[in-house]
Order: structure tokens, then C-alpha cells, then sequence
């Protein structure tokens, strides 16, 4: 099946800077 | 080869959705005026895409994103879409200065998530249309008879967006919805 990300785990990432 | 690439340095892995901006312009056909903007398939890209685009807010009046998977395109025509159907959140026009841009958010995360669980395959996209009278956000899903997974879809889509317990949000079939009618098309299900 399709990865499962909750909300708060997705917003994490919002501004960590890229790193790739 | 580039997403094997991406996941070894870190990024988390998306299906690939693509993102599209319209702009409705009396001018030409609303086809015309589709533009495919990107598309992603990381979590981190995903970011870097909503960062540098404009918050729906600040989109001019006639203007519309859409989030969909990776090979349907954000119409009713294509094959992936014809069957089914949206979830549609109407807001009245002072919401945009204070609902609109968390809503559409929230959609966004619901459907990169993959956070309708076994029913998530059903959905197809997201769209926001920005217009004077009220702007408005909606759940594609691909099979309007499928009324369990529409349903599902529903009642998580609509606790998300924390909407009151006493809102109502409406599903309509694509093929109520295409037929020109001055009234609103009717409501299949509600949640």
C-alpha cells in the first residue's frame, strides 16, 4: 500500500531547509 | 532512478501528485488555461513546491489550484474522474481571510498523507477554486457509487478541517455537477 504520514508529522518538514 | 536517489539521502517518499493553476478567463476555453505548475514525490518537495507558490488567498478571483495524482488530469473527462465525484466545502467571502488558506492546507496534507486509509486509492485529487462569491474546496474521488468509500472519505475529511459539528458538507456526482442548471447540483451525501 501507499506510505501513511499523519499532519503533525508533515508539518515538520514545512520549514526545515532543503537538504537535497 | 532520481527518487532512489532522493530516498537515500533522506527525503520521504510520495506517490507522484502533480500540482495545476487555471486561471477562468472569458477569453478562452477553461482547458486552455490549465497549466501543469510541477509535480513531486517527496514530502520535502512537497514543501519546497507550497513555499514558493502563491497562498491561495492571494490568487485573483477566477483562479483555481489542483492537487492530483500523477496521470489523471483535474477535469471531469478523464477516465479516472468521469465515475466520480467531489466532497465540496463552500465558504462564505470573509472566510478567505480566515479559513480559506488552512483548509486547503489541511487538504493537502489529508491527501499526500494517504490519510483515508484503505479508501485512499479512491482519491483522485483536490481542487480550490478562488471566486467573488465564494470560494470553495473540494475532494475528488473516482467512483460516485461507491458509497462506503465515499463516506469514509467524508466523515475523515470533515473532522479534519475541524469543521463546527453542526456544518454540513455535500457530495456530488460529476454528472450531476456537469449538467447546466440554474440550481446547485444535488447532494448525493452529506456528512
Amino acid at each position: 500500500g501507499k506510505k501513511q504520514y499523519d499532519r503533525e508529522f508533515l508539518l515538520d518538514f514545512q520549514f526545515m531547509p532543503a537538504c537535497i | 532512478e532520481e527518487k532512489k536517489t532522493k530516498e537515500a539521502a533522506g527525503a520521504h517518499p510520495l506517490p507522484r501528485w502533480a500540482l495545476w493553476f487555471s486561471k477562468n478567463d472569458r477569453s478562452r476555453a477553461w482547458r486552455d488555461s490549465l497549466q501543469l505548475i510541477t509535480k513531486f514525490d517527496t514530502v520535502e518537495d512537497f514543501w519546497a513546491v507550497y513555499s514558493n507558490i502563491k497562498l491561495a488567498s492571494r490568487l485573483s478571483t477566477g483562479c483555481d489550484y489542483a492537487l492530483f495524482r500523477d496521470g489523471i488530469e483535474p477535469m471531469w473527462e478523464d477516465s479516472m474522474n468521469k465515475k466520480g465525484g467531489r466532497w465540496l466545502v463552500c465558504l462564505a467571502r470573509q472566510q478567505r481571510h480566515t479559513d480559506l488558506d488552512r483548509l486547503w492546507l489541511e487538504t493537502l496534507l489529508c491527501l499526500i498523507g494517504e490519510n483515508f486509509a484503505e479508501h485512499g486509492p479512491e482519491v483522485c485529487g483536490a481542487v480550490i477554486n478562488i471566486r467573488t462569491k465564494r470560494d470553495k474546496i473540494a475532494v475528488w474521488t473516482r467512483e460516485a457509487e461507491n458509497q462506503e468509500g465515499v463516506l469514509h472519505i467524508g466523515r475523515i475529511y470533515k473532522e479534519r478541517l475541524r469543521l463546527s459539528s453542526t456544518a454540513i458538507i455535500g457530495y456530488q456526482a460529476h454528472v450531476d455537477t456537469a449538467v447546466k442548471s440554474s440550481f446547485l447540483p444535488k447532494n448525493k451525501f452529506m456528512v
